[in-house]
């Protein structure tokens, strides 16, 4: 090798003009190859056309049937163990994935029916201790990028961006419109509390409870016989593992009157009780702030938009919990389809996160429009949020096109607040296998 | 699977995590 190395005489050729030819087509390929990845394709609305853009591994992945895979996933994580083998098994995939089975809620591991079950998992109340910051980690996670929102373009990865109005759906003024994606807006009416919510005060039972009294500014009901229970906040964590989600049910129903018994009194004013107090730690008032714009996509002067994105690993706690006090006025569900979101996957496959089954919760917080968006993958295909039980994710059939959306309006779950409130750290619901 | 959290705040809002932090629930994201 050294002798072939240092005697072999060197002999320079031109190149032919053929073999030039192909490497500058090449090159310009390439160029343009590169171009067309970041280039962002609108419609005849002037929305962004979501598209598979990728290496080629993510066209390999995006050939696959991942939604029935997902399906097919949960199915055989459904399956009932032996009770014998349910500790060993749990054990092994509690170490295979670094879960702390001293936290979980129930420690007799035979009580887990399935992995799925495992899966879902509850923590003992006070696990998680909430720190008094304005904005709290809502799940157990990796942070996979964060920052402020430039030109309505969320950075996926460095680099790498894509649009919020995909992420978050686009209001549109006409919905029958052929143009427009095809949203179904599922409204909850309840005239009362609609009426209600315009005005300040409450009407329960025949009582009358302005905002003042629900705020705790005072204690006395028109009728002087009725007060409000104290709207001391219940500990948020402990009031989200001591409910397992179901506040009390009497406002929160579809077309159910106020015209509750006694026992449901008491609910009645616990919920109330919440709702004021989430009102007091958003610091607003929140008959006056309900007419809000929850777009998203203006800000106050003197704010910005910020993202954070977190990524929840296969042994992570997959229950998500309220990031702040907030109002989620409406959500959005885009069926979609459901890629790994892996750090992986992220950094490769552009509009991941908007080209994934997601659901979009709008609201508000104290300094304005507020989002959360859980998105699904292939082997967490199915999201749960508690406090709408009519959501139905990863069914079968064929995903419509990027973009599409059906909505479901919570301008009834609260009279006073004009969707539902959530006190910081309370559980929403959670990422199930398949 | 991925939480994407998008929100309204001050300038003045300060994020207190960083890319690939582990955080775990009530963990402080950020403040103003």
């Amino acid at each position: 090798l050294v002798t072939a190395w240092t005697d072999t005489p060197t002999k320079w050729y031109p190149l032919p003009i053929a073999v030039g030819a192909l490497l500058l087509v090449a090159i310009q390929y390439r160029k343009k190859a590169a171009r067309a990845e970041k280039e962002v394709m609108v419609d005849e609305d002037g929305n962004e056309v979501i598209k598979l853009k990728g290496p080629w591994q993510v066209h390999v992945i995006g050939a696959l049937p991942l939604r029935n895979m997902s399906r097919l996933w949960g199915y055989l994580n459904s399956l009932e163990l032996p009770v014998w083998f349910r500790p060993y098994g749990f054990r092994l995939y509690a170490f295979a994935f670094g879960c702390n089975l001293e936290e979980i809620e129930i420690e007799d591991l035979t009580r887990y029916r399935s992995l799925g079950d495992f899966f879902y998992r509850k923590l003992k109340a006070g696990a998680r201790p909430v720190d008094n910051a304005v904005i709290v980690s809502p799940a157990d996670g990796t942070i996979l990028h964060f920052g402020t929102i430039e030109n309505l373009r969320v950075e996926q990865v460095k680099g790498i961006t894509y649009s919020l109005d995909a992420l978050l759906g686009v209001e549109h003024a006409d919905p029958q419109s052929p143009q427009s994606p095809s949203s179904t807006v599922v409204e909850f009416p309840n005239d009362e509390l609609s009426a209600v919510a315009h005005q300040e005060f409450a009407n329960v039972n025949g009582i009358e409870y302005s905002l003042d009294q629900l705020l705790g500014t005072s204690q006395s009901s028109t009728s002087g016989t009725n007060t409000p229970t104290s709207t001391t906040a219940p500990s948020p964590f402990k009031h989200a593992q001591d409910s397992d989600t179901d506040r009390p049910a009497v406002p929160r129903k579809h077309g159910e009157s106020f015209d509750a018994s006694v026992e449901q009194e008491g609910q009645l004013q616990d919920t109330l009780a919440h709702d004021a107090s989430v009102a007091r730690e958003m610091g607003m008032r929140p008959a006056l702030e309900r007419k809000r714009s929850t777009s998203g996509t203006s800000v106050r002067e003197g704010n910005s938009l910020f993202f954070t994105v977190i990524y929840l690993a296969p042994g992570d706690y997959h229950r998500f919990h309220s990031p702040t006090a907030w109002v989620v006025e409406k959500r959005r569900h885009f069926v979609g389809e459901l890629f790994s979101v892996s750090p992986y996957m992220a950094k490769r496959l552009q509009n991941l996160f908007v080209l994934n089954e997601r659901v979009a919760l709008l609201g508000r917080w104290r300094y304005g429009f507020f989002g959360m968006v859980p998105v699904g993958a292939t082997n967490v295909g199915s999201i749960k949020i508690n406090f709408d039980k009519a959501l139905r994710t990863n069914e079968r059939g064929r995903p419509p096109p990027p973009g599409t959306y059906t909505e479901a309006v919570y301008s009834a779950a609260s009279p006073l607040l004009n969707g539902q409130p959530l006190a910081p750290a309370e559980e929403m619901g959670g990422f199930c296998l398949g | 699977s991925t939480i994407v959290l998008v929100f309204e705040a001050p300038k003045s809002f300060e994020f207190a995590i960083q890319a690939g932090q582990k955080v775990k629930v009530g963990n402080r994201l950020g403040d103003v």
